[in-house]
């Protein structure tokens, strides 16, 4: 494992934490996208479906559990948490799944490695993760004061697949016939999408101003 | 092959 992967996977990590931080500090979801976080799950359920059939190491099978673990943990504190769930921006996280779903198991069914129920349902994960960042930007450009805790967790999921593009990069280098396609073009598309969202937030940062987004 | 790489990634 390279530098490059295990930074993005570090910082994949943390934004989870920023996210449960936030959360359970302000006792609040405000201007976090519950429909991303279910989209987010449901990447998460589609590519580890081998959790238990194919064992590649330790690290890999914990960082699984964990990232499970945690989305299923985020979706309790914004449907179930007593306290938290009245919290929750409904009104306006108003992004309807099935535009983002279909397509990608349209995508999925057209386009794959092969064709086995696993390697679909892995392609289709793909294909969302790219795009599951959608409802949670359009809701960040409705939210006004957009806290900073959110605004890092935005950040760090986007720097995340930013890294992961550095680390196909040195592994088409150093390791003979690795070439990933789906994966590559679904990346380089999911990280596009945040690069409107890093320009604000850097801007912001640099002039030491809170982030917010121009609708 | 093709289909067994990228699946040690997350």
């Amino acid at each position: 494992m390279n530098i490059f992967r295990l930074a993005g996977d570090m910082v994949h990590l943390l934004s989870f934490v920023v996210l449960v931080l936030k959360i359970n500090a302000t006792k609040s979801c405000r201007g976090i996208s519950l429909k991303t976080q279910e989209l987010y799950t449901l990447v998460f359920v589609c590519r580890y479906l081998d959790l238990f059939s194919n064992f590649i190491s330790m690290y890999n099978t914990t960082m699984k559990i964990v990232f499970l673990g945690t989305s299923f943990a985020i979706l309790y504190l914004m449907r179930g948490h007593k306290v938290i769930k009245v919290t929750y921006d409904r009104e306006q996280d108003t992004f309807r799944y099935l535009f983002l779903v279909l397509p990608c198991a349209l995508l999925a069914l057209l386009i794959h490695n092969a064709w086995t129920p696993f390697e679909v349902v892995w392609t289709f994960s793909i294909y969302l993760e790219a795009v599951a960042i959608l409802p949670q930007l359009v809701l960040l450009q409705r939210t006004q004061n957009i806290d900073n805790l959110t605004g890092n967790y935005v950040f760090l999921l986007g720097l995340y697949r930013g890294l992961y593009i550095l680390n196909w990069i040195y592994r088409y280098f150093t390791e003979p016939h690795y070439i990933q396609w789906i994966v590559w073009i679904s990346g380089i598309v999911q990280t596009i999408l945040y690069l409107d969202f890093f320009y604000y937030y850097i801007k912001s940062w640099k002039n030491n101003v809170k982030l917010a987004l121009p609708s | 092959d093709e289909e067994d790489y990228g699946k040690d990634e997350l």
